[in-house]
């Protein structure tokens, strides 16, 4: 996409919230602080600078909205268009951002459904200074909402959008282009909530699994997102690998159809002809369209030439377009485009070089890798060859579920902690990233 | 591929229309777009959005298109008429 070759030609930008959500669970003061952080995520690394007023006339008017408000760009209820901002420039809608009052506004929910304000306010505020969407699946300048980023207090921007802003209003002095943005201190900023306001909603379920220190009865990639489940609960990680909420949501609540009396899954998949999912449990498996089963189901596995027993895991190869059963030490590969099992299965699971037997679950992400899950390690194979790559097992915990090792308590051991130190050393020691090469010039 | 119904049609011209990967329709032929034209927009779209691109209606696309965003347009409208042009 093409940049706009507008931006602000001053540094000090006012802003205010002129109307409220009407119906939100959220309140007045975290919206606030919500729309405080989302700016300041731009502020830290450039030197503009905002300061929240009262009036009319401020350069960034922040509104909720329904239906047609006299922009020409009406609002379509729930899901659809869920916000937009105005780009810089000297009319006095420039800056503006306007955000869908009917979406379901949540911030550290664990509602799959709801939007989460900061992850969509981060994104329209850099429409206000400036910037235009981009295809980069990483950036948070991608049209499409991708789930919430994390905490706003810790958030950090994708490198590729440090970029594009520095391009168009160079790198604040206090910044290093590639060091880590300063820890602020607390009692300068708006209290932001550890909770929403409902907090009763979620407290900790009494059955619900400690994410950091278990073993996954399932793991899938579905519409380029990670699940992860156990028992009836799962998680859910953002294709930019950020979990969606630290408390797991009910997967009764969300997969809509399975027997109630059902505790738990063997293993899951996205379908890659139809992009279907196909839970397994036991000998029988269910299909279904987005989140509703399909009629007609649950049906035998023998349904794929499998053998009475159950799956330990199943994932669709994009390398080949074939799916693959794993059940203790064998495997099988099944083409879903024929319906059939292809011959010669199952074969021995020593095929797959360094994979254990008896998985937890494995899938392909989005990397184009597959990783198998076993306990709390998980291995990495690359490049469609069929074989460990070098330092696996690490952490699934660690790596997947924003556990530190002290919290996890699995694998970390003194090598995988190391494998950390020096990755992470590495990236600080940098001049740049993603084969960018960044200027410092702010005179 | 199943083929797409007139509803999604439908939605996709309007929904590549609004995102700037189509120009608006002319005002004299309605809203008829060449079937080239479309397939190109439906490859732009899918190129941005990350998809294989296939120039078809199929349900990633589909999909990609009732996915919760942004108002704002993916293409300006002059790089969609120059598309066209």
């Amino acid at each position: 996409s093409v940049q706009p070759l507008t931006k602000w030609a001053k540094r000090n930008l006012s802003w205010r919230i002129r109307t409220y959500p009407k119906e939100s669970a959220l309140g007045h003061d975290t919206v606030r602080a919500l729309m405080y952080y989302a700016l300041k995520v731009w502020s830290d690394i450039t030197p503009l600078n905002f300061h929240e007023v009262a009036g009319n006339n401020a350069d960034i008017q922040i509104d909720f909205s329904r239906a047609d408000h006299n922009d020409g760009y009406p609002f379509d209820g729930p899901g659809g268009t869920v916000a937009h901002a105005f780009f810089p420039g000297d009319l006095h809608t420039s800056g503006d951002t306007h955000f869908d009052d009917e979406e379901s506004w949540t911030f550290r929910s664990s509602d799959v459904h709801g939007m989460d304000l900061f992850a969509v306010a981060v994104h329209e505020f850099g429409h206000a200074i400036g910037l235009t969407h981009i295809s980069d699946m990483e950036s948070i300048m991608r049209p499409y909402y991708q789930g919430p980023v994390g905490d706003p207090l810790k958030y950090d921007l994708p490198y590729d959008d440090k970029v594009r802003i520095w391009q168009l209003y160079g790198v604040r002095e206090s910044v290093s282009p590639t060091a880590k943005p300063e820890v602020s201190r607390a009692e300068d900023h708006p209290f932001l909530p550890d909770l929403p306001e409902n907090r009763s909603t979620i407290q900790p379920r009494k059955d619900e699994p400690d994410r950091c220190n278990t073993h996954f009865d399932a793991v899938a990639q579905i519409r380029g997102e990670a699940f992860f489940f156990k028992g009836k609960y799962f998680w859910r990680l953002t294709r930019n690998k950020h979990l969606v909420s630290l408390q797991p949501a009910q997967i009764h609540r969300f997969w809509r159809g399975l027997p109630l009396n059902m505790d738990s899954v063997d293993a899951v998949y996205e379908r890659a002809t139809d992009h279907k999912i196909v839970f397994f449990k036991g000998d029988r498996y269910w299909v279904f369209k987005d989140n509703n089963v399909e009629e007609g189901y649950p049906r035998p596995i023998t349904d794929f030439g499998l053998p009475l027993g159950g799956v330990d895991a199943a994932f669709s190869w994009p390398h080949n377009d074939k799916t693959y059963f794993f059940k203790n030490n064998l495997y099988w590969r099944y083409d879903d485009q024929e319906h059939r099992m292809d011959e010669g299965y199952p074969v021995e699971m020593t095929l797959w070089k360094g994979i254990p037997a008896m998985l937890d679950d494995a899938m392909g992400w989005s990397d184009g890798e597959i990783y198998f899950f076993k306990g709390k390690e998980y291995w990495k194979v690359v490049d469609s060859s069929m074989e460990v790559e070098q330092g696996y097992p690490q952490s699934t915990a660690r790596d997947w579920l924003v556990c530190s090792d002290m919290q996890s308590d699995g694998p970390g051991s003194e090598s995988s902690r190391t494998g950390a130190r020096s990755r992470h050393g590495q990236q600080d020691e940098s001049r740049s990233e993603n084969g960018y090469e960044v200027c410092s010039c702010t005179s | 591929a199943p083929t797409p119904t007139a509803e999604d049609i439908n939605l996709g011209v309007d929904w590549l229309t609004k995102f700037g990967y189509l120009p608006p329709s002319d005002p004299v032929s309605g809203q008829l777009q060449t079937q080239e034209e479309l397939s190109k927009a439906i490859k732009a779209m899918q190129e941005f959005g990350g998809l294989k691109s296939t120039g078809i209606l199929d349900e990633p696309t589909l999909e990609l298109m009732k996915t919760p965003r942004c108002s704002l347009p993916d293409l300006s409208q002059s790089e969609a008429t120059r598309r066209k042009r």
